[in-house]
């Protein structure tokens, strides 16, 4: 419904223009409804504008810009409408040291309330996993699972 | 509704029976490029209901049913059960009285499919209903595949409206 | 015909004039996200004639223009200069002369262009022209963008015949 | 013209099946045009298959397996057509250590011929240079080169 979709919309906007200074520690962004008639047809904009930078189209954000910003959007959806669970396959793969850090701490915190399954080959990433799944291939083309260590 | 456990067998690269058992929190799945890790994002996409082989990489369904190896025969079918643990009650009302909730999808190379839900033979509408009216849908932002983060900031405007839709 | 130097000026975030000079072998460029690392391509994509904004990730091609920061202003004017070394004489012929060769480029904010090929003003078709006979296209395996190395597998069959015509 | 591209082609595909299993350390690879009247219309087929692995659409690999095919191509094409220089960006987020290493050698090798900027994250890859850039954002929104290393 119209009405619902609207209030969906401005509470996650509200999240939105939270949660980006926090992962970006300073700069601030917002969603924005495209111009239309009717709401249901409307498109979502995202400014964002990193500290320190000058607000410019969304695009012309380095990878790992793009990437944080995609998360803070992401967190923001969940604290509206939480999921029971989350599966993200290698999302920390264009972040830098500092960023996968705040990544880290940012599912930490969510993880009380959703259980979370994270594909990674970063070593830091691994660290915050409560237990680790090892998939590999000893026998060529069957995976297996081989080692499941608690932390 | 947080997955209680997850078994694969015949799916893609899992021939032999795998039984994941997850908790709460967060867990890890790590090793090496091309060992089967995206696979498991998959098999867990499969049987909430994903109709588009292409969403599984795949050019038809049946791509998803074990190929072969070397030293290994292609499988004749593929099977996937996911167990829920309903603690929260999220589930929709007619499971209420069910503490764990299981889905189970199967496709045979014949073209055969088949859908459970709680081990009741159903069709594929009752198992996307049920996820739809628990609100975890496959389009959303519950499951970010490989590579695809970035888009949600590079996509059109109207493609981001699913996001909030699924949440509305 | 390698890079020997590149200087950069008012181009994205390279507002003060930054110069790279560069050696044979493999030279590794670092640094945190968003500093701009990508930029540098950018800037050597733009003075080898690149003419689509959103292969520069911009809208228009004045997004390439330094917009200003917190602390300082829009500036009116991009320029990258490009210098080859010729010592492997795969530069066209008229150029065989030259043991060095310079491209540069230039936009005002007002919209004007300037191009120069050894500080000899000449057009954009000129620049083209130059990279097109030394066979290093922007469109080919030369530069590969960030994210867009698997693309070259999971593009369309039409799509990759670009690769193998730059080549032929 | 037809003779040339359909030569071109055929260096390509004869050095893309040997380097393939070179860096697969095993399995096979080829390319091969579609079907069309005019060769000039043809598009290009990838074939890959990893080693211990059933030959299946190359959409099935996995991102680190894209990856390195794709890399694959790219050292065909180079040593079939040498370009003067290689830009690379991130080429190596996808891999995991063993294949960050095959990577890094490949590149070493093609280096003798080619001058290569490679922009990373990486450790290993970092390793391998001749000389590091380092580009900061000291005063935010203005990049800064700071820092050339010799190795
Ligand atoms: N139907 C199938 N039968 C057998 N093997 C399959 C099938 N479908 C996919 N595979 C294999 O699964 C492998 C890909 O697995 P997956 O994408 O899970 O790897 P990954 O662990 O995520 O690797 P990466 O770290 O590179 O992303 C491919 O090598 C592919 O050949
Ligand atoms: N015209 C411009 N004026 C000022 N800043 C700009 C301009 N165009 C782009 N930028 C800035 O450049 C930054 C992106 O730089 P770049 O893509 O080179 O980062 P990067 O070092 O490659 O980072 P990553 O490791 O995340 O890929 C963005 O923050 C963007 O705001
Ligand atoms: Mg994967
Ligand atoms: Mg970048």
């Amino acid at each position: 419904s119209r009405k619902r979709f609207r209030e969906t919309f401005d509470q996650v906007n509200e999240r939105f223009q939270k949660n980006f200074p926090r992962l970006f520690r300073g700069g601030k962004a917002a969603l924005s409804l495209t111009e239309s008639e009717d709401v249901l047809e409307a498109g979502i904009e995202i400014m964002a504008q990193p500290p320190g930078k000058r607000l410019q189209s969304v695009n012309l954000l380095s990878g790992g810009e793009k990437t944080m910003t995609a998360i803070a959007l992401l967190v923001s959806v969940f604290q509206v409408r939480p999921s029971p669970f989350f599966l993200l396959d290698e999302v920390d793969a264009a972040l830098d040291d500092a960023n996968v850090g705040r990544f880290n701490e940012i599912v930490k915190e969510m993880s009380a309330d959703s259980q979370f399954l994270l594909i990674t080959h970063n070593k830091r990433t691994i660290e915050i996993a409560d237990v680790l799944y090892g998939v590999t291939m000893e026998e060529r083309g069957v995976s297996k699972l081989v080692a499941v260590e608690l932390h | 509704m947080r997955i209680k456990s997850l078994q694969i067998t015949g799916f893609k690269s899992f021939v032999d029976k795998t039984a994941f058992s997850f908790d709460t929190g967060i867990s890890g799945v790590v090793g090496p490029n091309g060992c089967g890790k995206s696979n498991v994002v998959d098999a867990i996409r499969w049987a909430m209901g994903e109709q588009s082989p292409r969403r599984l990489r795949g050019k038809g369904m049946d791509d998803v049913i074990f190929a072969g190896s070397d030293a290994r025969a292609p499988v004749g079918l593929a099977e996937v059960m996911l167990t829920f643990d309903n603690a929260d009650g999220i589930a929709p009302p007619e499971f209420a009285a069910y503490s764990e909730i299981q889905v189970a999808r199967r496709l045979y190379r014949t073209g055969e499919s088949e859908y459970l839900l709680n081990k009741t033979p159903c069709r594929l509408r009752d198992i996307l209903d049920f996820f739809r009216d628990t609100g975890i849908g496959t389009k959303g932002y519950t499951i970010v595949e490989q590579g695809r983060i970035a888009e949600i900031v590079s996509a059109k405007a109207e493609e981001r409206r699913t996001l909030i839709e699924e949440a509305a």
